[in-house]
């Protein structure tokens, strides 16, 4: 465990924090997307299904579960008791473009060679994981989309953006550390990351530019 | 140098 992986986790957990307490306090989860938080559990429950076949560390099940947990409180506060505030109508990124690719890729690229066999247990923990990785990098895009049609975000959910955005930056500095002083590299999580980082470009540049000056995240016409 | 997945992050 290095620093950047340190601060890339607090700043994962800090990201759905805030998205939890926003839409909690403002009783309201205008300006989310549902869909995006649909696919963020996906990726936690498929990612995550090791917390039964390999133990890690204490700290690693305790922000698996929470991270499981917060993602199901935030489901919950959008679909049941704040489902009246949601932005159905702008919320309206087709989702299969997104999981049939990756559910594709994580079946034809992964870590496990050997040929599959069903009810092999570790070959479909492997291809789940896998298939996260890759629908994480892509599971921002509803909500990126939904920004980029109402042209702006609340202050709060730009910092939820940008924490968010911001763990799996720091995930790629600790790859570089891992590579240089433990030999070690996953190459599916650093292209995954790779993209994953890249999509939210345009998104740091308006909060660097905008938010942290004090202006709200309006798009440009 | 080490490959695989890194099971161990989150």
């Amino acid at each position: 465990m290095n620093i950047f992986r340190l601060t890339g986790d607090l700043s994962h957990l800090l990201a759905i924090i805030i998205l939890v307490l926003k839409i909690w306090k403002t009783r309201s989860c205008a300006g989310i997307s549902g869909k995006s938080q649909i696919l963020f559990a996906l990726v936690y429950f498929t990612r995550y299904l090791d917390l039964f076949t390999n133990y890690i560390s204490l700290y690693n099940s305790f922000m698996k579960i929470v991270f499981i947990g917060a993602s199901l409180a935030t489901l919950y506060l959008m679909y049941m008791k704040f489902k009246a505030t949601y932005d159905r109508n702008h919320d309206t990124f087709r989702i299969e473009f997104l999981l049939i690719p990756v559910t594709l890729l994580g079946l034809l690229v992964n870590h496990e060679f050997t040929p599959l066999e069903i009810g092999d247990t570790v070959l479909v923990v492997q291809v789940l994981w896998t298939f996260s990785i890759y629908l994480e990098s892509v599971a921002i895009l509803p909500q990126l989309f939904l920004v980029s049609k109402t042209g702006e975000a609340e202050t709060i959910t730009s910092h939820y953006l940008m924490a968010l955005g911001s763990y799996r930056a720091l995930y790629l500095i600790n790859w570089i550390w891992r590579y240089y002083f433990e030999g070690f590299y996953d190459l599916i999580a650093i292209v995954a990351g790779i993209v994953q980082t890249v999509l939210y470009c345009d998104f740091f540049y308006l909060y660097i530019t905008r938010v942290i000056r004090g202006r709200a995240l309006r798009l440009p016409a | 140098i080490t490959t695989g997945a890194a099971k161990d992050e989150l």
